[in-house]
């Protein structure tokens, strides 16, 4: 999911 | 989430709502680029195309919200209301946007992490987010009077993707696995491209003098 591929920020 | 990363998405929340409180209460967007903001928004919608997908905490989905609304009514301010609209200098904000887009969407066919649409449009956000601001600089230089809450403006945006570089630093020696090149270059570019405003912005700060870019 996104947490995995760093697109957890902004 | 890090200091780093909250004090910059702060920053960035800031300095949108600068914009927004600037073009609500004078009525006037006069010194602010249309094709900057149309970009910024183009860089919101491509970006979180993961918003009703992917939820990863209430503060990521509040912001992306208020990134969203807040870059599109500004574009709809400077094009459709019917008293900023007259204080936007077109024949001044001539850069030729599109010819940036393009760029970097064949860039980010080319060069991304993972060939899918997701990730190719996330990638193209990324770089057409380090070139938006061009189109503003160039208007600063052209109309040379910067008012204040331009210069704000442009300083918080900045600043925003400076403190987020040192957010990728504190990632990269705490998180063991955080590694993202694309990320950290385009993000470092983009803060580049304010090196020269910044250095004018702190001299007319420090002299106490009006913001005046060179010619």
């Amino acid at each position: 999911n996104a947490e995995s591929q760093g697109h957890d920020e902004l | 989430m890090n200091i780093f990363r909250f004090a910059g998405d702060m920053t960035h929340l800031a300095s949108v709502l600068v914009l927004l409180l600037k073009i609500h209460t004078i009525k006037s967007c006069a010194g602010i680029s249309l094709k900057t903001q149309e970009l910024y928004a183009l860089v919101f919608a491509t970006r979180y195309l993961d918003l009703f997908t992917d939820y990863i905490s209430l503060y990521n989905t509040l912001m992306k919200l208020i990134f969203l609304g807040s870059s599109f009514s500004i574009v709809w301010y400077i094009r459709y209301h019917k008293i900023v609209r007259r204080s936007y200098d077109k024949d001044q904000d001539t850069f030729r946007h599109y010819f940036l887009v393009l760029p970097c969407l064949l860039l980010a066919l080319l060069i991304n992490e993972k060939f899918t649409f997701r990730e190719v449009m996330w990638t193209f956000s990324l770089y057409l987010e380090a070139v938006a601001i061009l189109p503003q600089l160039v208007l600063l230089q052209r109309t040379r009077n910067i008012d204040n809450l331009t210069g704000q403006y442009v300083f918080l945006l900045g600043a925003y993707r400076a403190l987020y570089i040192l957010n990728w630093i504190y990632r990269y020696f705490t998180e063991p696995h955080y590694v993202h090149w694309i990320t950290w270059i385009s993000g470092l570019v983009q803060t580049l491209l304010y090196a020269d405003f910044f250095y004018y912005y702190f001299q007319s700060w420090k002299n106490n003098v009006k913001l005046e870019l060179p010619a």
